[in-house]
């Protein structure tokens, strides 16, 4: 690394795409974006930076395909030479703003031989835009030249070099950001990491009611700023972005999640909306937005609102693939436009468009791996991408695969008092290659 | 190896300025580059693309500098002014 290392002092960080390729037929701005999307994901992924998408000019890092002199101290130079740039961190208005240039043929999924693959360069120049800048290490992502297309966006893993770079820079994303202090909002308008649990965390064992993770159905799961959450009656679960289990104790919802009617005893889905990560509960025909892990004003409100049934919904799930919002009930389902607010045309259909998933699903939600997956019972399904069909080797159980649950009741005494060693047992293979060894917290 | 043209010279001059192995020329004036900077600019920019540092503008030198690329340097200012310190 050769230019003195800049960083940005603030974990969140927003972004948009504000002009787009003119000529390209083969990219639609969804694919763009989307490409925005995973590009950004790669660094976020592996480092405590958190990107969302937002509209208007405030964004951090704003993306532009322009052409020729555009003013910026960098006039690309038509087809081929200089494909694209990006500004460093810093307190420069231009900071993390990057430029495709719109004299190339940018593609996705193409042979090398055709144009220059807009993912493998934006994986590049988002580097630039948290900080790192060129170097010579052939493997490396951030060397200057291009070197053709890096394969499938959902499966593209940074070289090794590239991470520890960057880890110099960010620290290791830990896992479990739960420790996190509280963002104070005047920083950012982005919603900070949910909070950790009270910090007066009861010691003693949860109340005789208290569900078991390994024979429960659940009344709802969501993806909530990247962790997942079972609910089940008044009680939840949490696991980090890395699917790890955060306590084998459900927490109360009522003292994590405020502002819910005491006399609630168990929801029925929750989701995280798309575009202002607030987070939205239903039960009957009522649902509860929350910003953060408090309710807001004028809540609970009719389901009526997103032009539901007053009976209310089983499963709710935001598509990855199109940031639709699908409501199930039944044997029905629905698609919804939360940036539109408003429910698309044709719908209800049938949930058999979605084959193999169950009717009367428990709920249903997007995870980090960009697949969505549905809970009935004890059971789930994958649905992967953007596909509507089940990945074939399901229904798999819940407990084993998300919940730490073995073959054995996993909270029978016997196995309570060894149940650290399979904590520790599921310890990290540490990542030693090229001879870095590094160690990541998780809790 | 066939020697190069002028306009090749030129072209590899104004790319090693670009991308930060040489310092832009003197715009009061117009000082050339030296023999001696060039060649050493030639070579960090061989060494750092992982090619023989000939210190020469070969042709995997010359097809290097064709390849496309991202338009930030590969030295930063810090580095090239130590370079003209020295000097």
């Amino acid at each position: 690394a050769l230019a003195p290392q800049t960083k940005w002092n603030k974990r969140h960080l927003s972004w948009r795409v504000r002009t787009f390729p003119k000529e390209s037929a083969l990219l639609g701005r969804d694919t763009v974006r989307a490409l925005m999307y995973y590009a950004l994901k790669v660094w976020s992924d592996i480092t405590p930076l958190n990107f969302h998408e937002v509209a208007g000019n405030e964004a951090d890092i704003q993306i532009d395909f322009t052409k020729a002199d555009h003013n910026d101290g960098y006039p690309f130079d038509g087809p081929g030479g200089t494909v694209a740039h990006a500004f460093f961190p810093g307190e420069r208005f231009t900071a993390g703003d990057t430029h495709f240039d719109d004299d190339e043929a940018w593609t996705f999924r193409s042979p090398d031989s055709h144009g220059m693959d807009l993912f493998a360069v934006a994986v590049h120049e988002f580097g630039h835009a948290i900080g790192l800048a060129h170097t010579s290490a052939i493997e490396s992502i951030m060397r200057p030249y291009y070197q053709g297309p890096v394969g499938d966006p959902l499966k593209y893993n940074l070289p090794y070099e590239d991470k520890v770079r960057v880890w110099q820079l960010y620290g290791v994303r830990d896992s479990v950001s739960h420790t996190a202090q509280p963002v104070d909002p005047s920083q950012t308008a982005e919603p900070p990491v949910l909070l950790d649990l009270p910090e007066n965390r009861s010691t003693v064992p949860p109340a005789r009611d208290a569900p078991d993770r390994c024979t429960s159905h659940f009344d709802a799961v969501a993806q909530i700023r990247g962790e997942a959450f079972f609910f089940k009656g008044k009680y939840f679960w949490r696991l980090t972005r890395e699917k790890h289990l955060v306590s084998l104790r459900p927490a109360q919802i009522h003292r994590f999640w405020r502002g819910l009617p005491v006399n609630l005893d168990s929801v029925d889905a929750v989701y995280e909306r798309p575009g202002d990560h607030k987070i939205v509960f239903f039960k009957g025909g009522k649902y509860w937005v929350f910003k953060d892990n408090n309710v807001e004003e004028g809540y609970p409100r009719p389901v009526s609102d997103f032009g539901l049934p007053m009976e209310g919904v089983d499963a709710v799930f935001v598509w990855l693939h199109n940031e639709k919002t699908y409501f199930f009930k039944d044997s029905r389902y629905w698609r919804y436009d939360d940036h539109l607010r408003r429910m698309d045309l044709g719908y209800p259909k049938d949930t058999a468009l979605w084959k193999g998933i169950p009717p009367q699903l428990d709920d249903a939600m997007r995870w980090s791996d960009s697949a969505s997956y549905f809970f009935k019972g004890k059971e789930y399904w994958r649905v992967a991408g953007s596909d509507m069909e089940v990945e074939a080797g399901y229904p798999r159980p819940i407990g084993k695969d998300w919940l730490v649950c073995s073959e054995m009741q996993s909270d029978s005494p016997e196995m309570q008092n060894n149940s650290n060693t399979r904590f520790h047992g599921q310890r990290h293979a540490d990542h030693a290659e090229n001879g870095y060894e590094v160690c990541s917290c998780t809790s | 190896a066939p020697s190069i043209t002028a306009e090749q010279m030129d072209m590899g001059v104004d790319w090693l300025s670009k991308f930060g192995y040489l310092p832009p020329p003197d715009p009061v004036n117009g000082q050339l580059q030296t023999k001696e900077a060039l060649t050493k600019a030639i070579k960090a920019m061989q060494r750092f693309g992982g090619l023989e540092e000939t210190g020469v503008l070969d042709q995997a030198t010359l097809g290097l500098m064709k390849t496309p690329r991202c338009s930030l340097p590969d030295m930063s200012e810090p580095e090239m002014s130590t370079g003209r310190r020295k000097r």
